[in-house]
């Protein structure tokens, strides 16, 4: 990696997006910029703020050949795609894509998230990477969008300059990588995903295939960049989605890509106002109810009219016997119910009512 | 640039002085220099761009150079912003 000194000076800097592409819709432009200042913003103590008038410290735009007081020029269809100027006053920090080019959010031409974090690599004082897997190497390279597009080169040359995160928000004292057979395991969230379940905890997530032993372990950044760690609760809904839940917003994710306009509030579902967080959630794809685990009590939620049903909350210890009074995450299996507490697990058949096994957490990852 | 159709030998010397120009300040530094030694200089350039990427590094403009000078990419020089 390469970068230039004394970078930005603030941590908190504002960018601009002077003007839109045409080859996508403005919502998408937006997406695509937050998602590739975020890209930095992971790794760094810099916070980024939009604002739509006045000078930002990077104003972003899209511009085509000789461009107003640009040193540098654009050169038609593909050759160059972008350029940008490292941290200062007027010019610098300043991002430009060439027009002339075919942006795009997921399709063919030129991935525009992947590109404007490159750029913003540039905006925040780094220079070109000669590692050919660095998100700083010159040449566009078509990454999946999806995963995390920084590679550690990256992360060592910007924190070089900016140091990491802040020591508050630092990974927790103690292990900060989860074992997956460490017999105290607890987990954060667990939810199917087509023919996946997925185990979060902390930054982590563990992946396992329904007919398939072998288990995945990857940083919950690596699918899904936008995403918190430290999640609460997640569920896959009938309409082949999955809901993610973080102290009072969710974010909703078809495959691997979280849907634009999230996260919400948890209160557009229905929750009433002193609902701060959700602990666990559950869908019956048989009845298309998913229950919500909140403290001691449990909400229910009709997929179909998407309204909360009348009658709960109901106290978790009368609703579902057997498995105590709190939730920590849940998940549905071949018409089991799987709920988690601390470091163990209840197989419950919603049929009978009633408890059909108790296991440690991880019996799902051959231990 | 020009796609990776045949180029004529003037076509590709042209191809590469613009892309080193761009990305390796070749105009800047070579701007005073008489022809002959304007010439070592754009080897030196060849290989200085070449070491960058990983390529062998012979000061010619070989098939995997001229490759990677027509591939997209960023505007900003690798060397000396």
């Amino acid at each position: 990696y390469g970068y230039t000194l004394p970078g930005w000076r603030r941590h908190n800097l504002t960018y601009r997006i002077v003007n839109y592409t045409p080859d996508m819709s403005r919502a998408d432009v937006d997406e695509a910029i937050r998602n590739g200042l975020e890209v930095w913003s992971r790794v760094t103590p810099l916070t980024f703020t939009k604002t739509s008038r006045g000078i930002a410290d990077i104003m972003i735009a899209f511009r085509t050949r000789v461009h107003g007081r640009c040193p540098r020029y654009f050169d038609g269809p593909l050759g160059v795609l972008g350029h940008a100027f490292p941290p200062g006053l007027g010019l610098g920090g300043d991002t430009h894509f060439d027009e002339d080019e075919n942006w795009t959010k997921d399709g063919a031409g030129f991935n525009l998230f992947l590109v404007a974090a490159h750029e913003f690599g540039h905006a925040l004082g780094l220079s070109h990477s000669n590692d050919q897997t660095a998100l700083m190497f010159p040449n566009y390279v078509s990454l999946d969008p999806n995963k995390y597009p920084l590679s550690q080169d990256d992360i060592n040359g910007i924190q070089s300059i900016y140091g990491s995160l802040p020591k508050a928000s630092a990974k927790p004292k103690g292990p900060t990588v989860p074992h997956a057979c460490d017999p105290d395991l607890t987990f954060d969230a667990v939810t199917t995903l087509r023919r996946e379940v997925m185990f979060f905890k902390g930054r982590h997530v563990w992946r396992i295939y329904y007919d398939i032993t072998d288990v995945e372990f990857e940083l919950i950044s690596s699918f899904w960049p936008l995403l918190p760690t430290d999640i609460q609760a997640a569920y896959e809904n009938p309409k082949d989605k999955i809901l993610v839940f973080k102290d009072d917003n969710f974010w909703m994710i078809r495959g691997y890509a979280v849907l634009p306009d999230y996260p919400k509030s948890i209160h557009t579902l229905g929750f009433p106002r002193h609902v701060k967080k959700i602990d666990a959630a559950v869908c019956d794809h048989s009845l298309r109810k998913t229950y919500f685990f909140v403290g001691i009590w449990c909400w229910r939620f009709d997929e179909a009219t998407q309204t909360m049903d009348k009658g709960y909350p109901r106290r978790v210890v009368k609703y579902f016997p057997g498995i105590g009074l709190r939730v920590d995450a849940a998940f549905q299996y071949k018409g089991f119910f799987y709920f988690f507490r601390g470091s163990k697990q209840f197989e419950y058949d919603p049929k009978a009512k009633n408890i059909t096994r108790m296991m440690k957490t991880n019996t799902w990852f051959q231990c | 640039f020009p796609t990776a159709r045949k180029m004529d030998p003037e076509e590709t010397m042209h191809l590469a002085q613009a892309y080193l120009n761009q990305f390796y300040s070749l105009e800047i530094e070579g701007s005073h220099l008489v022809q002959s030694k304007n010439r070592t200089l754009i080897d030196g350039k060849i290989r200085e761009m070449q070491a960058f990427f990983g390529l062998a590094v012979t000061g010619q403009l070989d098939s995997n150079t001229l490759a990677i000078m027509t591939t997209p990419r960023c505007g900003v020089p690798d060397v000396g912003q």
